[in-house]
C-alpha cells in the first residue's frame, strides 16, 4: 500500500522498526509466515518479488500447488505457499465444471481481492506504484519482509465453509504464524461458526488470527467474526483524498471524490438528470433502469446503495450518459469511497447529494460540469470510522466488546490481479498492477501485517498478548486532537464502531502491560456460555475438558476491553490480570472514565510490577446508578498509566 | 426423482473412533457407508487439525440419519461466506 505505512508510523524516518533492541524488526519478519485465505494470488505481481529474502525457514511445510494456469515455479522466497480449496464450491455449483472458463482449480487470483489483501499484509516494496496516477508512491505491505502463503477459498459464487475449514486445517499444518481472513458470514454460536472453530485451533498453536468485522455498518449489531480469540478489525479512513468537483448550472460547486482517469468531459455544461420519468428505480441506476433517450449525452445522478457503485457507472455509460454523480444517502452519510469508473464520475456525500438532487429536480434546465483534482494528502480529520464498517454490540456474546480495533480500510492502494480490470467489471478491459479498494477486507490485512511485526519483535508473546498490545495502545483521537468521528452521521464515534480505537503500531511494540489470555481461560469462557460439554470439546478439541472452571459471566474473560451488560443486575464485577512486559519495577496508576449512569470502582488503584513477567490482578466494580436508555450505548474507559505507558481499555455499558 | 445434495459439515466425537479403524478418515467413510453404499465416496474433506470431523455431500435424509448416530455430535449445512 502507499501512504498507510506513513499513516501508521512505519516509515523509515521514525526508525522505530529498525532500531528496537538492536534488531532490525522489519528484516526479522522473514521468519514469520502470513497465511491469507482469500481469492488466491497473482504471483507475477512485483509485490511478491523476493529480492533480498533469505532462504525459506526449514520448518515450513507448505507448498505451491500446480494448476492449469499456475506453475509452482512462480513461487519464490516471498510467496512460499499457494493452495486452492474448491470442493465445497464445486459441489455447490451442482457438481458441474467451474462456472467461468477461466475459473480452474488453481491458486491464481481471477478476482484481485486476494492479491490486494496479501500484498497489504506483507507485500515487498514497489516504487512508482499508482492506480492510473492516483495514490502514487512506493507501495509496500505492513510486514515487508514477512513470507506469504495464500489459500484460495473464495470463488465466483462465494467462499464455502467446507473449503475455508480445509484451508485452515492445512495452513495450521503448513506452519503459518498469522492468519488473515477478509471474509465472513452472519453471526452464529461459536460451535457452528467454521471460522471461530478453526481459529481456536490456530491460536492454541500460537497463530494470531485476524478477521474483518464486516461491511454492514452503520447498522447496529452487524458484526462478523466476533469470537474473543479472533482480532476483529473495523475500518477507518486515511489522511488521503482524491478530490473531484461538481459545478452546477446555478454556479454552485460541490466537492466529492473520484478515481476517474481519462479525457474528462471538457468545460462545457451538459444536461443533468435525476430519475427517469417512467422508471421508479432509475435513481439507483440499476441495470436496465435508465432510458437511453433521456440519459444520452447527460450527467446522471445515481443514489448510492443496492447495486455496486462501479456497476452504476457502467449502467450510465451503457445508456449513453457521459458522466455520473454518485450521491450518498442516509445509510452512507458523508463517507466518500472512490472508484475508478469507466466514465467521468464524482462521488458526493449525503448533504451535497441532497442539494444536487434538489437542484436537478427543481431547475427546468439543470446542467453540470465534472472535474478532477488528483491526490491530496494530510486530510483532516483522519482517521474517521468508515460508515460501512460493521458495528457492535456483539450478538453472540454481548459481554465481549467488538470490533477490537480499526485500521486503514478506505481507498487503499495495493497490488491487483491482471486477470481483471480495476472496477472488477467484465467489460473493464484495463489492466493495472495496483488498485484502490475499500472495506474491512482492506483493514484486516493491515493488522495481520502489524501482528507479524510484533511477532518478530516479541517471538515469545502469545496471540492474545499481541492482540492486547494492539488494542490497549490504540488511539481514540484524530489528527485534529478531537475524538474519533464516524462518517455515518458525522458525529463522534464510539467503541461499538471503533472498538479500542485506531491501531498505533509504534506504541503496540512497547505496551508496558498486556492482558495475556490463556487457552484455559478461553475454555472457561466457553464453559460459561451454557454450551454442552460436548460442544465445548468440539471447539477446543481436547478430550479432557470438564468445565470444572467456568466464569459466572462470559465477561469475566481476561479481555483487553469491557462490555458490561447489566440486565437485571445493578452491579457487575470483573477481575482482570495484567502481565508486565515493560521494565522491572514499573508502577501504574488507574484512571477511570464513566458515564453519569454508572459508578466505576477499581481496586487496587495502583499496581507495582517488581519484575518483568510479573502478573497483577485488579477488580473493577460497575454499579448502575439508574436504568439508562436500552437502545443507546453508554461508554467509558479504564486506563493504567505511568510516565512511559498508557494501557487503555474501553468499556461499553448496556442494560 | 433427484434429491438435491448439499454440503454438510459433520462434527464427530473424535475420541469415539474404534481402534479397528486405522485413521479417522476410515471411520468417517464407514459411517457414511452405513447409510448407503453410494455415500461412501461423498466425503469432500476429512479435517485433522482445525476441526474434528468431515465435510460431505449429502441429501437431507442422509444428514438426518447421521445426526442419529451416537458418534456424531452435530451435522449442519455448510455456510457460505462473502468477501468484505
Amino acid at each position: 500500500t502507499t501512504r498507510t505505512p506513513e499513516f501508521l508510523g512505519l516509515d523509515r524516518d521514525t526508525g522505530l522498526w529498525e532500531g528496537h533492541n538492536n534488531v532490525d524488526l522489519s528484516l526479522a519478519t522473514h521468519d514469520v509466515v502470513i497465511g491469507v485465505l482469500d481469492t488466491g494470488v497473482w504471483p507475477e505481481s512485483k509485490s511478491f518479488n523476493d529480492y533480498g529474502m533469505p532462504e525459506i525457514p526449514a520448518r515450513w511445510r507448505g507448498e505451491c500447488e500446480k494448476g492449469t494456469d499456475f506453475s509452482p515455479s512462480l513461487c519464490n522466497k516471498k510467496l512460499i505457499g499457494a493452495r486452492s480449496f474448491s470442493k465445497g464450491f464445486h459441489m455447490a455449483s451442482g457438481g458441474s465444471f467451474l462456472r467461468k472458463p477461466e475459473e480452474v482449480v488453481s491458486p491464481r487470483d481471477q478476482d484481485g481481492h486476494g492479491t490486494h489483501t496479501a500484498s497489504t499484509a506483507a507485500g515487498s516494496s514497489v516504487a512508482n506504484a499508482s492506480l492510473l496516477g492516483y495514490a502514487s508512491g512506493t507501495a509496500r505491505g505492513m510486514a515487508t519482509h514477512a513470507r506469504v502463503a495464500v489459500y484460495k477459498v473464495c470463488w465466483s459464487t462465494g467462499c464455502f465453509g467446507a473449503d475455508i475449514l480445509a484451508a485452515l486445517d492445512r495452513a495450521i499444518l503448513d506452519g503459518v504464524n498469522v492468519l488473515s481472513l477478509s471474509l465472513g458470514g452472519g453471526s452464529a454460536p461459536y460451535y457452528r461458526d467454521t471460522i471461530a472453530i478453526g481459529a481456536f485451533s490456530a491460536i492454541q498453536r500460537g497463530i494470531f488470527v485476524s478477521c474483518s468485522a464486516g461491511n454492514s455498518g452503520p447498522s447496529k449489531a452487524s458484526l462478523a467474526n466476533v469470537a474473543p480469540w479472533i482480532m476483529t478489525v473495523g475500518a477507518g479512513t486515511l489522511d488521503r483524498d482524491f478530490p473531484a468537483y461538481t459545478l452546477l448550472g446555478n454556479k454552485k460547486r460541490f466537492n466529492g471524490v473520484s478515481l476517474y482517469s481519462g479525457p474528462g468531459m471538457g468545460d462545457k455544461p451538459v444536461g443533468l438528470i435525476y430519475k427517469n420519468r417512467n422508471s421508479s428505480s432509475s435513481n439507483m441506476c440499476l441495470p436496465g433502469s435508465l432510458e437511453p433517450g433521456e440519459v444520452r449525452g447527460k450527467v446522471v445522478i445515481c443514489d448510492r446503495g443496492i447495486n455496486a457503485r462501479v456497476e452504476k457507472g457502467a449502467v450510465v455509460r451503457d445508456a449513453g450518459g457521459i458522466g455520473m454523480i454518485l450521491a450518498n444517502t442516509a445509510a452512507s452519510g458523508e463517507e466518500l469511497v472512490a472508484d475508478s469508473h469507466l466514465l467521468p464520475a464524482v462521488a458526493v456525500g449525503r448533504r451535497f447529494g441532497d442539494l444536487i438532487r434538489q437542484y436537478a429536480l427543481s431547475d427546468p434546465n439543470p446542467t453540470a460540469i465534472l472535474s478532477f483534482g488528483g491526490t491530496v494528502l494530510n486530510v483532516r480529520p483522519s482517521p474517521v470510522v468508515a460508515a460501512f464498517s460493521s458495528r457492535g454490540p456483539n450478538l453472540v456474546t454481548p459481554q465481549i466488546l467488538k470490533p477490537d480495533v480499526i485500521g486503514p480500510g478506505v481507498n487503499i492502494l495495493a497490488a491487483w490481479s491482471e486477470a481483471i480490470g480495476p472496477t472488477g467489471l467484465e467489460k473493464d478491459t484495463r489492466k493495472t498492477q495496483f488498485n484502490i479498494m475499500s472495506g474491512t477486507s482492506m483493514s484486516c490485512p493491515h493488522i495481520s501485517g502489524l501482528a507479524a511485526l510484533l511477532k518478530s519483535a516479541h517471538p515469545d508473546w502469545s496471540p492474545s498478548a499481541i492482540k492486547s498490545a494492539l488494542m490497549t495502545t490504540a488511539y481514540t483521537q484524530d489528527n485534529t486532537k478531537s475524538p474519533l468521528r464516524d462518517a455515518a452521521g458525522g458525529g463522534f464515534s464510539n467503541p461499538w464502531a471503533h472498538g479500542s480505537g485506531h491501531v498505533d503500531p509504534q506504541k503496540a511494540l512497547s505496551p508496558g502491560l498486556v492482558y495475556d489470555t490463556s487457552t484455559e481461560e478461553y475454555i472457561a469462557f466457553l464453559c460459561s456460555l451454557d454450551y454442552s460439554i460436548e460442544r465445548v470439546k468440539s471447539i477446543v478439541k481436547r478430550p479432557n475438558v470438564t468445565c470444572s472452571r467456568r466464569y459466572s459471566d462470559p465477561g469475566a474473560l481476561n479481555y483487553p476491553s469491557f462490555s458490561v451488560v447489566f440486565g437485571r443486575k445493578r452491579v457487575v464485577r470483573y477481575t482482570r490480570e495484567l502481565t508486565n512486559v515493560g521494565a522491572a519495577g514499573s508502577v501504574y496508576q488507574v484512571a477511570v472514565s464513566a458515564p453519569s449512569t454508572v459508578k466505576v470502582l477499581v481496586k487496587p488503584t495502583r499496581l507495582l510490577f517488581k519484575n518483568v513477567g510479573d502478573k497483577q490482578r485488579y477488580t473493577v466494580t460497575f454499579s448502575a446508578i439508574q436504568n439508562a436508555n436500552r437502545l443507546t450505548g453508554w461508554f467509558g474507559s479504564i486506563e493504567w498509566s505511568n510516565a512511559q505507558h498508557q494501557v487503555k481499555s474501553p468499556v461499553a455499558f448496556s442494560w | 426423482t433427484v434429491i438435491a445434495k448439499q454440503t454438510y459439515i459433520v462434527h464427530m466425537k473424535h475420541n469415539d473412533k474404534p481402534l479397528s479403524y486405522a485413521t479417522h478418515h476410515d471411520w468417517y467413510s464407514a459411517q457414511l457407508q452405513s447409510l448407503s453404499s453410494s455415500t461412501s465416496d461423498s466425503i469432500l474433506y476429512s479435517y485433522t487439525t482445525a476441526f474434528h470431523g468431515f465435510a460431505a455431500s449429502l441429501d437431507p435424509e442422509e444428514a438426518e440419519s447421521l445426526r442419529q448416530s451416537d458418534s456424531v455430535l452435530d451435522v449442519y449445512e455448510e455456510r457460505v461466506y462473502t468477501l468484505h
